[in-house]
């Protein structure tokens, strides 16, 4: 379903140009579970905000689902990433001044969900991330790991077929980062497919390949045998 | 150098009382290497930044170096901070508008240290986490886990006696992880206090002492022998 070839992205900083991925190819099927490690500043996501269309190659090929990425406009791309993808950023990306459970019904107000039904499955998106008693408490009233695991209920909540999760434990210990990891492999086991980047081999595990990334090139991909 | 007692805080959200610390007492000597450790949400960072002096108990005494700091007003307590702490912030808050370079600076221009001999050393602490090659970028030209080292850089430039670190590690891969775990190393050799938050054990293990805190309280609070 994913199809990315020979693709790079360029930034440009001052006189200066940065090769933040040089020629990256790679192939995702459906129902796959794919880890993506590497060091820091090596790409990795540069490359997730390119396959969860939030942003273009500087080079280089994107087919997703059959469609040439790099050929759509604002709008089809923002409706592919409302109905297809939930994005888990490193960086969280709450509204800051919106609750907890305004920002897990955001992306269900995109999709038309009537208000009832949005409120009660924000709930329930919350309570399986275990914050059902921190909805009310605004982004800079949670704790670190509190505003991450909003940002997990927010990617899940619209129920979509591709997870990416930037770094989505790097702020919990490791109970409540296995418990999140629990929810990833119900959504796997129901058949959707899981790209995840971290810096934890125990949570990188948890997947069935691992994509290992070094100055924005592949380095490895290869599939592990799963316990 | 470090008395809390019986400190409490407690946050209010609405109608509600929110207890992120309930009870917690400790001392901290000069040159101690101490990690604090649990779960998500259960007052580690409320209890860094009352020990960082950038807020006060609900409840309490905190002495720090003989002083009674509950009574200090904020122009006092911003001096302590200058001049004594260096915060590593779990958020890192960076100025978005300012490069990498610039946000290292910030704390020298503040101790009043002359420009030239405030670049130098803004360039080496930045050297010190490998970010030399990216002193002109802003945060929003960083990855996350080098907008992590530009936050633990300027922590570190005013070299200060006591450094306090919220999961300084989370974004970053291990071999990173541990260049910066061999800078608090030095640190700490040179006859210094470190206190660092975080969720790894691998990283607690270079402490020589372990608090962990559940629900606000703290739960154990022991020596470990190191290697
Ligand atoms: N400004 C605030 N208003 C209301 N509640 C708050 C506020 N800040 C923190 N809290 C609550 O206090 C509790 C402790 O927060 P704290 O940030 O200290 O946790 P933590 O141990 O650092 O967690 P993490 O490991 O997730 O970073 C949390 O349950 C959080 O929801
Ligand atoms: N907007 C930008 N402008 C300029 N350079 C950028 C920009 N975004 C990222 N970079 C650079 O591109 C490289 C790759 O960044 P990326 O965020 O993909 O790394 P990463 O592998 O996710 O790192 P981390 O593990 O630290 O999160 C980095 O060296 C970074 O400095
Ligand atoms: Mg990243
Ligand atoms: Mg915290």
């Amino acid at each position: 379903i994913i199809t990315i070839e020979h693709v790079a992205k360029v930034y440009e900083v001052g006189a200066e140009e940065v090769h933040a991925l040089r020629d990256v190819s790679l192939k995702i099927d459906k129902n796959e579970y794919v880890a993506i490690m590497g060091p820091s500043g090596s790409g990795k996501s540069t490359l997730m905000n390119i396959l969860g269309c939030l942003d273009t190659p500087t080079r280089g090929l994107y087919n997703f689902k059959g469609h040439n990425v790099s050929e759509m406009n604002d709008n089809e791309l923002a409706k592919i990433r409302n109905k297809e993808i939930g994005f888990v950023f490193q960086t969280f990306n709450l509204l800051p001044r919106s609750d907890a459970l305004h920002n897990v019904e955001l992306p269900l107000i995109y999709a038309g969900v009537p208000a009832s039904e949005r409120k009660e499955r924000a709930i329930l998106a919350l309570e399986n991330v275990g914050l059902a008693d921190r909805m009310h408490h605004k982004p800079n009233e949670l704790s670190g790991g509190q505003r991450q695991r909003v940002a997990v209920a927010r990617a899940l909540v619209t129920r979509p077929s591709i997870i990416l999760a930037d770094e989505p434990t790097g702020n919990l210990d490791t109970k409540t980062g296995e418990d999140i990891m629990s929810l990833f492999n119900d959504i796997y086991q129901q058949g959707n497919t899981i790209i995840l980047v971290t810096h934890e081999e125990y949570i990188a595990e948890h997947a069935e390949r691992i994509i290992r990334i070094r100055d924005g090139l592949i380095e490895r991909d290869e599939n592990v045998i799963k316990r």
